[in-house]
């Protein structure tokens, strides 16, 4: 009934080696984040990608929450820009966000998720709008004045050069004196996706 | 106490940040 061909790679997985050569991944790693994939890019329209709904939808359980965060993420994941996913941006991108990742990566991703108009420097007005959207995403309430002095504070200890903006230089001494600001750029689910996604074994080209 | 706190540890506590959902079943 089937012709079946087992040695053909899943469309938009082509050339899994590559990706783990070029990735923390090794292969059976990213024929399992491919499953994962494969979930999130078929739940509204399944043309393996993911367009910014789905990906809304795999977050939030909902497409209709409004997030900056989500956004931001989701326009440093598409490296083409051209607002969909392909799985090759998606694993490149979540690669970063693996235990086993270069620390360098993870500080470079998340001082371009917090530099929201990409101009090389973090400043105050952005690190304010981030500040009101998490509470405004959280249902927190704080006052303007505290809001402020957060940020006062943050850039007294951040901003060594004192000219109002966090550069990378001033971002990477931040967070390596503070780890915790690198918390959520490692997941550690990924150390274990293959026991997550395991149906990626009836087309694993590798036994590893 | 909130005034003593980082801003960045606050953003990083945001839900759209936690890309973790992602990997729950």
């Amino acid at each position: 009934c089937c012709d079946l061909d087992l040695h053909k790679q899943p469309k938009g997985l082509e050339d899994p080696e590559i990706l783990a050569r070029e990735t923390v991944f090794s292969v059976s790693e990213i024929e399992a984040l491919y499953e994962l994939f494969k979930k999130i890019s078929s739940a509204v329209v399944d043309d393996g990608f993911i367009n910014k709904e789905e990906f809304q939808l795999a977050l939030f359980k909902t497409s209709q929450k409004e997030s900056l965060f989500a956004d931001r993420v989701f326009d440093l994941f598409d490296t083409k820009h051209d607002g969909i996913l392909g799985f090759e941006e998606f694993a490149r991108a979540i690669s970063v966000f693996h235990p086993n990742a270069p620390i360098d990566d993870k500080i470079e991703f998340s001082f371009q998720l917090y530099d929201l108009k990409q101009q090389g420097f973090i400043e105050r007005q952005e690190v304010k709008q981030m500040v009101v959207a998490t509470l405004a995403e959280s249902g927190m309430n704080l006052s303007d004045e505290i809001i402020e002095s957060i940020i006062d504070k943050t850039f007294e200890e951040a901003d060594t050069k004192h000219d109002g903006k966090i550069d990378k230089e001033e971002w990477r001494s931040l967070v390596l004196r503070h780890p915790s600001l690198l918390k959520n750029m490692t997941l550690q689910y990924l150390k274990d996706i293959t026991t997550t996604f395991p149906s990626f074994v009836f087309y694993s080209q590798v036994d590893d | 106490r909130p005034a003593v706190m980082n801003a960045f540890e606050l953003i990083s506590t945001s839900q759209g940040l936690n890309l973790g959902v992602l990997f729950e079943k």
